[in-house]
């Protein structure tokens, strides 16, 4: 089981690269 | 004359590795339950994205990995993103994990990021399709 009070807890889209193509129209 | 580089779309990841990635890390998905990183699934990416108002999972297939001109130690990795494959090229650590389809993490240099990270780690090739994200309402 995890212990969520004595580590720090990351949300789960840090782990995602954020890549927002640039629109060019 | 020299011609300049195509249009794509870069973006530079911080040149550390976030801690996050450390084999052990807990991980809140969207719908608050707790998992360590080395133990998501891709369905976690996708439920959590469906929760989700403002992001939306994109598939990003890997279409080139180079050596970056900055350091030995970064690689550049071009990217086709979404249903109109818009080219965006990310420069990174070698040991940076990204999340591929089906497979999980996978990074430039595996060694390397299972030594650092102690995260189980696949070599990232051309062709992978990784999970990226995007805002919902971008267009």
């Amino acid at each position: 089981n995890v212990e969520p009070r004595s580590v720090p807890v990351f949300p789960w889209h840090s782990l995602v690269p954020f890549l927002a193509p640039t629109q060019s129209d | 004359a020299p011609s300049a580089p195509p249009p794509t779309s870069s973006t530079v990841v911080p040149p550390s590795l976030p801690p996050y990635f450390i084999k052990g890390s807990i991980i809140q998905l969207a719908d608050g339950e707790l998992k360590r990183v080395e133990d998501l699934k891709t369905e976690d990416f996708i439920q959590s994205a469906e929760i989700s108002s403002e992001l939306k999972i994109d598939s990003s297939t890997v279409e080139r990995i180079e050596g970056s001109h900055t350091s030995p130690n970064f690689a550049v990795v071009q990217f086709s993103v979404g249903e109109h494959r818009a080219q965006v090229s990310v420069e990174v650590l070698v040991e940076y994990p990204f999340f591929v389809f089906g497979q999980g993490w996978s990074s430039c240099c595996p060694d390397r990021t299972t030594q650092l990270l102690e995260l189980p780690c696949t070599k990232l090739s051309v062709g992978d399709v990784c999970i990226s994200l995007t805002l919902k309402n971008l267009r």
